[in-house]
Formats: C-alpha cells, sequence, structure tokens
C-alpha cells in the first residue's frame, strides 16, 4: 500500500539502525516533494515537516520497526490527524428550518453542490427548499431550477430581483410557511479580493443567521487554497467545507492547507456531475491520495 | 559553481520558494533555477537585479511567443476544451464579442447539451456579442449541433465559428471519446477545421493543469492554446511553464474578470512580472 515517494523512504533508510536527525532531514526533504507535487501549499507544507521532525526525533527506536517504515508511519499518522475526523454531518436546528449557505470561488460546483445537498437531506427523510441567490452569472437562476425540478425540491427565485438578500429572506420565510425543514442558498461565485461581494455574503449572513455555512472548493486547486479558505472563513467563520471533482486525478493537496489554514472540518466530497454524487468525507482515503 | 556569492545562493532560494507558491510546481521551478544558473554562469552574472533580468528571460522564452496559427480559410473554426467549471463558457462569450468587434461576422455553435441551462447561458452570451447562435434540444448529440453550425456558417458566410463544450474531466474516455467526435465532425465539413483547439484552465489550478493539458492533448492530437482564466484572483497561474516546458503548448488569452472585455492577449513579459509581484 505505499507508492511513490513513501516507498522511496523506506528504501532509502534500508541498512539504517535506526532514525537519526540526518535521516529524519533526508526522509522530509522527499515527503515535501510529495506535499509540494500534491498541490499543499509551500507554507503548509513546511509547517507539516517541522511538526514531524519533532515528533520523528522523539520517538527514539521502536523494535519492530525499520526506521523507513517509522518515518511513513510517522508520516501519515500526522496527515490523517490533521485530516480531521470522518463523516461530520451538517448540524440540524433546534427548531427549523436549518439554514445552509454556501459560498466560494467562481465554477467551484456550489449550485451543483446545492443540488447534491438538497438529494441528500432527501435520502435523510427533510423537506429541503433552495433559494437561487446568484442574480448576476448568466441562466445561473435557470440551473438550480433545472436541478430542483429534477429533484422535486422547490426552488426560489424572484423573477426580476437583484438582491441576494431579499431572494434568501424570502427562501427562508417560505419554508417557514410551506414546512420544509431545510433551507440551501446557492449564492454567487466571488473572489475573495473582491471586497463588495465579500461584504454580500457578511449581509446574508447577519440577515439570516445560517446555521450551517460551507466553502466549496475545487479539488484541483493549487497554492491558491490556502488564501481563499483563510479569508473566506475569516469573513464568515465557517463551518466546513465541500472538496469537489474529486472523481479526477487531482492529489487534493488543497484539503491539507484548508485544513491547517482554518481548523474546519472538510464534511463532504463531490466526485461526480450526477446529483447522487456527494460522499462524506474519508480523513485516511485523503491522506493517501495525497502522499501518492 | 562554488564561484558563487552567498547572496547569490540565498536569492536563488528566495526565486524557488517564489516559484513553488505560484504553481510552477518541483519539476520545473527546479528547471527553471539550474537554467538560470547555468545563464548566470554564461554571462558572468553576479548582482541580484541583473539575475532577476536573467530570470524573466528564461522564464519568458519558456513561454513563447508563437503567432495563433496562420489561415485564411472561412470560416475560421474554434474548438473549445476543458475540464468543468474552468470558464470555457464566458470565454467563449468574451471571444465571440472581441471577434464581432473586429467586424467579423461570428457564429457559435452550444455544444454543451449535457449540463443544466448550459444552452441558456451561452445564449445570453451570444446575444451580448451579437453572434448568431446554434442550438438543439438539451440532450442530443452535441456532434450533430456542430454539424448544423458548421452547415450554417457556410450558409451564413460566417468568419468565425466558435465551438463551446461541456466540461469534462480528463479521466473520462467516453466523455474524451465525444470529444474526438466533435473534432472529426468539424474536419469532416471542411478541410482543415477546427483551425483551433484552445484548453480552458482554471487559473487557480494546480499541478493537474499539466495532467489536463497532456490527455486533451493527446486526445485531440494537439491543443493549439491555452486561455488561462480567473487571474484576478489570487492565483498567478505558475503551471503554464510546466505545459510550456513538456507540451510546448502557449497562452494565447487570459480571462481578468466576468465581463465581455474581460479577455487580454497573453504578453509574456507581463505575465513573468505580475508573477514576482
Ligand atoms: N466531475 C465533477 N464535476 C463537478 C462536480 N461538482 C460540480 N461539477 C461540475 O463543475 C461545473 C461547475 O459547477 P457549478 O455548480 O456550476 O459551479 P458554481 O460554483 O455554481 O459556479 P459559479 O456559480 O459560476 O461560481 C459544472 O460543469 C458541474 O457539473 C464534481 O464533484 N465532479
Ligand atoms: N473572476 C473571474 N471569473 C471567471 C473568469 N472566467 C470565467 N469566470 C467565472 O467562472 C464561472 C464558470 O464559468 P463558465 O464559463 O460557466 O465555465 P465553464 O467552463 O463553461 O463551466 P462548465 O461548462 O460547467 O464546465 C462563472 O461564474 C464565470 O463568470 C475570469 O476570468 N475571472
Ligand atoms: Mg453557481
Ligand atoms: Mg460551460
Amino acid at each position: 500500500e505505499l507508492t511513490g515517494r513513501m516507498e522511496g523512504i523506506v528504501r532509502n533508510l534500508r541498512g539504517q539502525g535506526k532514525l537519526t536527525e540526518k535521516n529524519i532531514d533526508e526522509s522530509l526533504r522527499q515527503v515535501r516533494r510529495a506535499l509540494l507535487e500534491a498541490d499543499v501549499n509551500f507554507k503548509v507544507a513546511r509547517t507539516f515537516i517541522d511538526t514531524v521532525k519533532v515528533k520523528a526525533l522523539g520517538q527514539g527506536v521502536l523494535r519492530n520497526l525499520s526506521p523507513g517504515q517509522q518515518m511513513v508511519g510517522i508520516v501519515h499518522q500526522e496527515l490523517i490527524s490533521l485530516m480531521g475526523e470522518e463523516a461530520v454531518e451538517v448540524a440540524i436546528a433546534e427548531s427549523p428550518p436549518t439554514i445552509v449557505m454556501l459560498a466560494g470561488l467562481q465554477g467551484s460546483g456550489k449550485t451543483t453542490a446545492t443540488g447534491k445537498l438538497a438529494h441528500h437531506f432527501l435520502g435523510a427523510g427533510h423537506r429541503p427548499i433552495l433559494a437561487a441567490a446568484d442574480v448576476y452569472r448568466p441562466a445561473a437562476v435557470k440551473q438550480l431550477q433545472v436541478l430542483g425540478e429534477q429533484l422535486e425540491v422547490p426552488v426560489v427565485a424572484l423573477g426580476d430581483s437583484r438582491s441576494p438578500l431579499a431572494i434568501c429572506k424570502v427562501a427562508v420565510d417560505r419554508a417557514g410557511r410551506e414546512d420544509r425543514d431545510v433551507v440551501i442558498l446557492d449564492t454567487a461565485g466571488r473572489l475573495h479580493v473582491d471586497e463588495e461581494m465579500m461584504e454580500e455574503l457578511r449581509g446574508i449572513r447577519g440577515a439570516v443567521h445560517p446555521h450551517e455555512i460551507l466553502l466549496v472548493v475545487d479539488g484541483m486547486t493549487g497554492q491558491d487554497a490556502v488564501n481563499v479558505a483563510e479569508a473566506f472563513d475569516q469573513d464568515l467563520d465557517i463551518d466546513g467545507c465541500i472538496l469537489t471533482k474529486m472523481d479526477g486525478d487531482a492529489r487534493g493537496g488543497a484539503a491539507l492547507s484548508i485544513r491547517q489554514i482554518t481548523r474546519k472540518p472538510i464534511k463532504f466530497v463531490g466526485v461526480g456531475e450526477k446529483l447522487d454524487a456527494l460522499e462524506v468525507f474519508h480523513p485516511e482515503r485523503m491522506a493517501s491520495r495525497i502522499l501518492g | 559553481v562554488g564561484r558563487y556569492d552567498r547572496i547569490d545562493e540565498d536569492l536563488l532560494e528566495e526565486i524557488e520558494s517564489i516559484l513553488l507558491q505560484t504553481d510552477v510546481g518541483v519539476e520545473t521551478t527546479l528547471r527553471i533555477i539550474d537554467g538560470l544558473r547555468d545563464r548566470a554562469v554564461d554571462r558572468r552574472t553576479r548582482n541580484p537585479d541583473d539575475l532577476m533580468d536573467l530570470l524573466r528571460e528564461e522564464m519568458a522564452d519558456i513561454l513563447g511567443d508563437a503567432p495563433a496559427p496562420a489561415s485564411d480559410q472561412r470560416p475560421r473554426v474554434i474548438m473549445i476544451v476543458g475540464v468543468n467549471g474552468s470558464g470555457k463558457t464566458t470565454t467563449a462569450g468574451k471571444m465571440a464579442a472581441r471577434y464581432a468587434g473586429e467586424g467579423k461576422k461570428v457564429l457559435i455553435a452550444a455544444a454543451d447539451t449535457f449540463r443544466a441551462a448550459a444552452i441558456d447561458q451561452l445564449e445570453v452570451w451570444a446575444r451580448r456579442a451579437e453572434a448568431d447562435f446554434i442550438r438543439h434540444q438539451h440532450g442530443s448529440d452535441p456532434s450533430a449541433v456542430v454539424y448544423d453550425a458548421m452547415q450554417a456558417a457556410t450558409a451564413r458566410d460566417a468568419d468565425v465559428v466558435i465551438i463551446d463544450t461541456a466540461g469534462r474531466l480528463h479521466t473520462r474516455d467516453n466523455l474524451m471519446e465525444e470529444l474526438k467526435k466533435i473534432k472529426r465532425t468539424t474536419g469532416k465539413q471542411m478541410d482543415g477545421a477546427p483551425h483551433e483547439v484552445l484548453l480552458v484552465l482554471d487559473g487557480t489550478t494546480g499541478q493537474n493543469a499539466l495532467s489536463q493539458a497532456r490527455v486533451f492533448s493527446e486526445a485531440l492530437g494537439g491543443l493549439t492554446g491555452i486561455a488561462l482564466t480567473k487571474l484576478d484572483g489570487t492565483a498567478r497561474g505558475g503551471i503554464v511553464f510546466a505545459i510550456g516546458v513538456h507540451l510546448g503548448i502557449p497562452v494565447r488569452f487570459i480571462g481578468v474578470g466576468e465581463g465581455i472585455e474581460d479577455l487580454q492577449e497573453f504578453d509574456a513579459p507581463a505575465f513573468v512580472d505580475a508573477l514576482f509581484n
């Protein structure tokens, strides 16, 4: 189950009696390279390596493991514990409706994730209603309406309204009147450096008080993941993240960067374009995928 | 190389960390740093400013400045491809507007017949760009749309045909086959088509972009260029250096926003400068 660079570490430490600072450093150079190739952020990788080095130095001699196996074991363990818990659920509000808000960069998969979450909640016996709060992108509202029709779930859209805030409020209000116990707010893609658009999100949050704010991040994101996650978290205090498009062959290092910088859980993983293509997060699988 | 001053090695390390943080990738970064050392030795470069100039020169060279494939064939057929959400439909709209602004008659083909409201989205762009628009029903065969568009382009004497395709992961063989069929369809209708196959890459993408470029290029018998989008954010798009080194595919356009004007022709020296700012 060891491939690539991790296997190389075990090989290179063959014949060494125990872990020394010198051979630890050499192994960590290879680990760092593996992390960078997997799109882990440069500074996040450095912090991770420093932590692992301390643990390796403090490890002492383990009779039944070779130094190489020890090293890989420490790296794996540290990565898994950083990845966080398995399958953290969306918090259901004590008194309905539970309000879930999605946010993220352009094209990350929010509208599709809105549909997938609705499908997920339907499966758990809930009655979702969706808010089409992207008034900017051409046919964004129509896109969500099509998904709503496929799921037989109502979609709130205000014909000529240019106010995402108004749309979200109406959706929450309708949830109460139509006995829908989950509201999912699909927002427009935006840059974390677009002050006006980030203010719009803060405004929605302040007016509607979502129980759950999820950052939707494209699984193939590179070094920039840290900037995006940090900014959205600082502005909104997100509750977690959905990592999308993981049905491809991107290594997904963005996951480690997001975890390191926000300490918030990755709750779901998108694994396809269909509305049932949403999985709960598995930290061990993610760790293996990143280490390659 | 032991003749280096300490300052140079420190500077090289700083350059390395900048390149890595802009998604240039480990292997290509090492290649660039080694190349820089060689150039510096060749030209006996010592001071940091001159070293940075050498670096900019080396990196601009990697990106090249190959002009778009020339052809006076009419219509010019441009196929737009790439993974999900990278900015293809928006880029197609911007390009249509650009050509229309040059007085060209543009026809847009809605070959994404799969994703919810994809055709509606592209139709808005066609109206904005004042381009002709060819569409079929949602769920129909994309190649049939393209066939229809090629026929219409001839009948209407269009200058440019822009084909927007559905987003697809390069790991989906059946979807890559669908793309090949679209390409064949243009070629059957017109010798030499498509004249351009443009890969739209999201500027925030990491190392996976190299794999995307490789697979799309292999499937389609080459890519004529890349459109690198969303550079108005904080991502730098350094992955195009890896693509330049390994595949030699040039960047033709960059996307710098969601508006119709937010498309720029690629300027390598400016791009390299932005990387270091
Ligand atoms: N393969 C795959 N494609 C996905 C996944 N999630 C979303 N997509 C696709 O990614 C593209 C973008 O998805 P959208 O839901 O429109 O993204 P968005 O974040 O709402 O985009 P904006 O509203 O423009 O910011 C579409 O083609 C989706 O079908 C996933 O997990 N896997
Ligand atoms: N900020 C910014 N956003 C962009 C740029 N180009 C495209 N976008 C946005 O990215 C999102 C996705 O764009 P689309 O054109 O729908 O992408 P696509 O590749 O056609 O998506 P699929 O067809 O679903 O695969 C939209 O919200 C666009 O407005 C750009 O250069 N800058
Ligand atoms: Mg959307
Ligand atoms: Mg599209």
